[in-house]
This record gives C-alpha cells, structure tokens and sequence, in this order.
C-alpha cells in the first residue's frame, strides 16, 4: 500500500491575461490549502474528514468560484451547491441551491452522515441546514465586487461567461480577458460558448 | 468550482466539490459538482474531482469513468485521468484531480490551464495553473 496523497483544485479555465500577482494570490492560497490537508493528514485524520477541511477552507477565501466569491445568477444572486464522498463505502452527501449556508460542504457531509437520502436541495436543503444548526449567512456575505464586476460584463455580452478570475485592472482591460467564445462549435444543439467552463 | 481528492495512510479515498455554478447562469441551474458519478467520485480504487464546463462533464459523467477504465480497463490513474479527458468530452472543456488507493495522485485539463496543488507522503508537492 503506498502513503497518503492529496490533490486540491480551484476551477479550470483560467484568463491568460490574469496579472502575476492574481497568480500569485492562487498559488498561495493553493499551497495553504495543501498544508492543511498535509497536517490533517499527518495526524492521522480520515480521507473524509481531510477533504471536508479543506474545501472549508476554499469555500471561505473569496479568491475561487465557491461559497464566498461564488459565480452569480442572472439575477445577482449566489446559488451554491457541494457533494462529498467516501470512497471505503461509497457513502455521498450533495446539495444544490443553498443560498445562506456558510460553508455547502459541510452541509453535502451532513446529508452524507445525518438524512436518509443522498441529496437535498433548494428550500429543503435551507431547512435541513436550520435542523442541522449549521452556520446561515446572508446572501450578500457571498457576494464580491469582482464578481458584480464579471456579472456586468456577461450581462452586456448577454452571454454566460467563463468564471474567468479576472485582472485586478479596470474592467475595461477584462473584456478581452473574460471568455466569451465566438465558436462555432455545436453541444447538444447549441452553440458550445453558453457552456463557459465554472 | 473547488475540489480536493485525498487517500489517507490506510488507503481510504474521499472526494469533495463545492461550486457557485456559472456567472449569468439561471436561476435553479443544477452542475456537475453535487452530481455524483459526474463532478464528483470515490470508491475503494480512487477519488475524482471535476471543474469546468458543467453540462459535458454530466454528459460524460466524468468522475466515474475513471474509476471504471481503471476497474474494468486496468488503467493507471494518470492514464485513466488523460483517457477519459480525451474520449469523454466531445468538444467540452474540462479539468480534474484525482488520488488513487495506492498513493497515486493525478490531474488532467483540457481548459486554459487549471488552478490545482497536489502532494504525497514521500515529499512530492506541486502547485501550479498552466500546462
């Protein structure tokens, strides 16, 4: 059998234009999150445990598309949703829809440990979480100005844009950077640009 | 979307995924992240995480498939990772990361790069976003 590993993401699809020190920001953020992992692991926390620690510990830095600094909705709003799974058992929990929970993946663990079922969402979702007595946020608290910022550009190009982080620069520089695909390419009968990558 | 993939010392996997879905997207949209099998994945061989375009990764119900190529192909991680973000997304475009049982960690992308850190017991660590 060989030791632990650890792998942490923090979306793909990536501006090319992002400035250095936007890169910079992630790379640190990604090596704090390792670390974490690293230590729980160290201390001989199960896989389960370590996984939830650290998607905690993303949901939390705005940085990344995930609870605070989530990707908005048409209507400006944070629609989140998380899954867990434990693979000994293949024991899951996912929820979609949460609008005011601090943290979805501790809820997605809850569903996985404390309900009968394997997903919730939307209004049931929010009140298995008031049962459940997780930390509740407003919605706002998910809500960033960069993000506002993205919400405009994909608006005035009616478009559903690449979750691109974008330039810390004006948004006049992040035109070019956030992904609008001209393509002609086709999925499912559409023009493949209204799948932007999260 | 964020994800982290992890086998601990006794070879047990686990996978998680959180996401605020796509900026401009509909109201009550459902991606691939709470969606297991597609976002997300483990079992006793390995652990998945996906991120990018929502709607190939459930068509190509991603997550699982490596678990199946390397279950029923006898693929390694990395080889299962490369063939499904090769043959499983049409024209999608998509990244993952993922662990396998015996200590293997792995990550693949078809995108403009992918934000990801990976790390093993003997001291490898890695944190990168392009190719």
């Amino acid at each position: 059998m060989g030791g632990w590993a650890i792998a942490v993401h923090g979306g793909a699809g990536v501006d090319p234009n992002l400035p250095q020190e936007r890169q910079e920001q992630a790379k640190q953020l990604l090596t704090r999150c390792l670390n974490l992992g690293i230590s729980a692991l160290r201390s001989s926390l199960p896989a389960i445990d370590v996984v939830e620690l650290v998607v905690r510990e993303l949901e939390t830095d705005p940085l990344f598309n995930s609870g605070r600094g989530s990707a908005l909705t048409e209507k400006g709003t944070v629609e989140m949703e998380a899954s867990i799974m434990d693979g000994p058992r293949r024991r899951c929990g996912a929820v979609s829809g949460l609008t005011t929970v601090k943290n979805p993946v501790s809820l997605a663990r809850l569903v996985m440990d404390k309900s009968p079922h394997s997903y919730l969402a939307f209004s049931g979702a929010e009140e298995f979480a008031r049962q459940q007595g997780v930390e509740l946020v407003e919605n706002e608290y998910f809500i960033t100005e960069d993000n506002v910022g993205m919400l405009k550009l994909a608006k005035e190009a009616n478009k559903i844009v690449f979750d691109y982080r974008i330039p810390a620069l004006g948004l006049e520089t992040c035109s070019a950077g956030a992904g609008m695909v001209e393509s002609a390419l086709q999925m499912n009968g559409l023009p493949i640009s209204i799948y932007a990558p999260e | 979307t964020v994800g982290c993939v992890v086998v601990d010392s006794q070879g047990r996997c686990a996978a998680a995924t959180s996401t605020g879905g796509l900026m401009n997207k509909m109201s009550g949209r459902i991606g691939d992240s709470p969606l297991i099998g597609a976002g997300t994945y483990a079992c006793d061989l390995c652990a998945v995480s996906c991120t990018g375009e929502g709607e190939a990764i459930i068509r190509g119900t991603l997550a699982r498939d490596v678990a199946a190529v390397m279950e029923y192909k006898g693929l390694q991680l990395q080889d299962a990772v490369d063939y499904v973000i090769k043959k499983r997304l049409d024209e999608g475009k998509a990244g993952m990361i993922a662990v396998s049982s015996n200590g293997e960690v792995a990550y693949g992308f078809n995108t403009t790069g992918m934000f990801r850190g990976c790390a093993t017991e003997d001291g490898f660590m890695e944190v990168g976003i392009w190719e």
